[in-house]
């Protein structure tokens, strides 16, 4: 069946961005059809697979405010199976402007609807921001996907956005659940990643994947080609890792 | 003269507080009075200082909302010369509560009107984001810093930026300037770092401070025992160019 995946966390810098589209893109090479909608002002994922600026249409913006529908909105990113919403600079303003609208956090939702009956998956790349926008990606969301910097300031900022989780699925979304617990940008020769990896092991489970993403330049240098990892360096302990976990994703799905 | 001074950046992860807490401290240690002002939501700067949650009072929140004055909310670090006003969670919800105050943008600048008269440097460590609560630094502030991680979608997010400070300088802050633009988190070892730091340069000139704040794992590890770079291990790459940093800064401004 369809899912919908927020790929949420309101700390900065913690790959949020980066997770959406290579996950999007190891899922889009097995087969799946994916849609990822870019939700973040700064339109990094929009960057990354290349759409430029120019092109970008309507948007997420138009999306969130109603004045196009998804058909209008997606565009084609070059990749089979993989199609975006983009962002466009539009969208900075969009939070201030959802205020005032009847059902401001359930626009989304009701924009996404019509997904379902196209996409196996759909990945909202949200901004590092706790807002109306991300409100919005968690309202709209079967689950949530949080990428987890191996770092300390990164630690912190999991129990505040897992009590943000909690308090929408008893409000908003009964249904949200945590797709799971990403590691991110883990260095095996420091310390501090292995630490901060067994703490939230230990608090969380198997809510964390196994596959853990390490440092790895190459997948930052990517985007600036406008092209994800796996097609930037498809050999690249990056790419083999976001691999690896749409595997492991697709495997524990298999067995719910 | 006294100097407030907005550390910010949209991009998450990008080194704003890293870079608050160090250059203060920094600038603490050379003899002047500085304050933090932690307006970012995940408190990061407060714990970085090693302030308990239980211990930061009515912190910003309060201030931005008008419920407590400067004394009531500044904090000690037990640093000598440096002191905080925290974050607490509270400030989560700042951005929607302030939307219908009268004034809502110059809510800090009146707030730290008084700290001109006790500081000689007012760092306010800003979220990962252009919303209320950024503005409202900007408003306050005589100066940005915009720490600038030497990756490609960091170097994205700088038009906007500088669009923004542009536009608020031209309706709310005629002062506001470029206090610099620091470059963080550079690995020598890898060709992205220099050809960001390159590009920066090229676009802006002597804007971008000379020193280079270098990826250095002790930089990360001091937040988790609650106490700047500088204090943790002050022999460090990291702890060194914030120092040079320091005296760059102070350099520059007596060269005015
Ligand atoms: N595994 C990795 N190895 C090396 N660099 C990485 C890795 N993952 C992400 N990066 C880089 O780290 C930076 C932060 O990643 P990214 O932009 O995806 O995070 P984000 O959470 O989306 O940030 P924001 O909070 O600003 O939206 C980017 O410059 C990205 O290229
Ligand atoms: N020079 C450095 N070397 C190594 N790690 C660093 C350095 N500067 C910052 N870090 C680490 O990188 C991460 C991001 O830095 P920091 O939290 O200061 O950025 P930020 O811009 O304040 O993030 P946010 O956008 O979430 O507020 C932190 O885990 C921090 O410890
Ligand atoms: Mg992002
Ligand atoms: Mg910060």
């Amino acid at each position: 069946p369809p899912r919908i995946i927020a790929v949420a966390n309101q700390k900065g810098g913690v790959g949020k961005t980066t997770t959406a589209v290579n996950l999007a893109t190891g899922l889009s090479c097995v087969g799946k059809r994916v849609l990822i909608v870019d939700l973040d002002p700064q339109g990094n994922a929009s960057t990354g697979l290349g759409l430029p600026r120019a092109a970008r249409g309507g948007g997420s913006y138009a999306l969130l405010l109603g004045s196009e529908s998804l058909g209008d909105v997606v565009c084609e990113t070059g990749i089979e199976d993989l199609s975006i919403v983009p962002s466009t600079t539009d969208l900075a303003g969009a939070e201030i402007e959802l205020i005032d609208l009847e059902e401001r956090t359930q626009r989304l939702a009701r924009a996404l609807a019509p997904a379902r009956r196209i996409y196996d998956y759909v990945f909202i790349d949200c901004p590092p921001s706790l807002g109306l926008l991300t409100v919005n990606a968690l309202i709209a969301a079967d689950s949530v996907m949080v990428p987890l910097q191996c770092e300390f300031y990164a630690l912190e900022g999991l129990s505040m956005l897992l009590g943000t989780i909690e308090r929408l699925r008893q409000t908003h979304n009964p249904q949200l659940e945590i797709q799971g617990i990403v590691l991110t940008m883990y260095d095996g020769r420091n310390k501090l990643s292995g630490q901060v990896a067994a703490d939230v092991r230990g608090h969380l489970g198997d809510k964390v994947y196994n596959t853990m993403i390490p440092r790895n330049v190459r997948v930052s240098e990517a985007p600036s080609h406008g092209t994800p990892a796996m097609f930037y360096d498809h050999r690249c302990a990056g790419s083999l890792a976001y691999m690896e976990l749409a595997g492991e994703m697709l495997r524990r799905e298999a067995g719910r």
